[in-house]
């Protein structure tokens, strides 16, 4: 998915 | 987390605490540009917007220790060591990065809220930051070697990510296209110094560009 959730990168 | 990433996560980490030891250390600020450095606290501050959004210990204490280093970082060079600040050779007019940062964040984020909007304004924001900084070196053709050490450890943190990028995708089927675009560019922005650092600065010699 797209949504902000996964930008779990720094 | 995979080996890509934490490498990438120590290298930028690393790369802020040589700044740091630099400006403390030679009590001075030369040869650096606060505009990078500037825009480098937008970026972490827009981003990690999420701080309190619990992902893990790690991922909290990466978002602080990015924050609090790069504002340390200006708080040295705007204040403290400002006499040092070679204003003159930083130049470059940074409005013709921050615009079309903010055109893209509008244009093409992934959600249409303030969060998610913010967060792709710091991701192409901080693929083109160091500009001011290597126009800076470029102007003076000359870079302290710790400097350069800076550099090739904050260029190597994106270029690492990118291996991170096809792991993730490989493993995971995880794809991220504003992160994996605005990365290579960033990248790719040091390839002419990871050259320059290859056959210059690692062979003991000072990084003087020909005039």
């Amino acid at each position: 998915g797209h949504s902000h959730d996964s930008h779990d990168e720094l | 987390m995979n080996i890509f990433r934490l490498a990438a996560d120590i290298s930028h980490a690393v790369a802020i605490v040589l700044l740091l030891y630099k400006i403390w250390t030679s009590r001075s600020c030369a040869g650096l540009s606060l505009k990078s450095q500037s825009l480098y606290v937008a970026v972490f501050v827009s981003r990690y917007l999420d701080i309190f959004r619990f992902v893990s210990f790690y991922n909290t204490f990466m978002k602080l220790f990015f924050i609090i280093g790069s504002s340390a970082t200006v708080y040295l060079m705007a204040f403290k060591f400002k006499h040092t600040y070679q204003k003159e050779n930083d130049s470059f007019p940074v409005l013709y990065l921050i615009l079309p940062c903010i055109a893209m964040a509008f244009v093409l984020p992934y959600e249409y809220n303030p969060v998610e909007i913010l967060w792709t304004f710091s991701i192409w924001q901080e693929s083109v930051a160091i500009f001011p900084q290597l126009f800076m070196v470029q102007k003076t053709g000359e870079a302290e070697s710790i400097t350069s050490h800076y550099l090739f450890a904050l260029g190597s943190y994106r270029g690492l990510y990118i291996l991170n990028w096809i792991y993730r995708y490989v493993v995971e089927d995880h794809v991220d296209w504003i992160s994996i675009v605005a990365g290579v560019i960033q990248t790719v922005l040091y390839c002419d110094f990871f050259y320059l650092y290859i056959t210059r600065v690692i062979k003991g010699r000072k990084l003087d560009l020909p005039a």
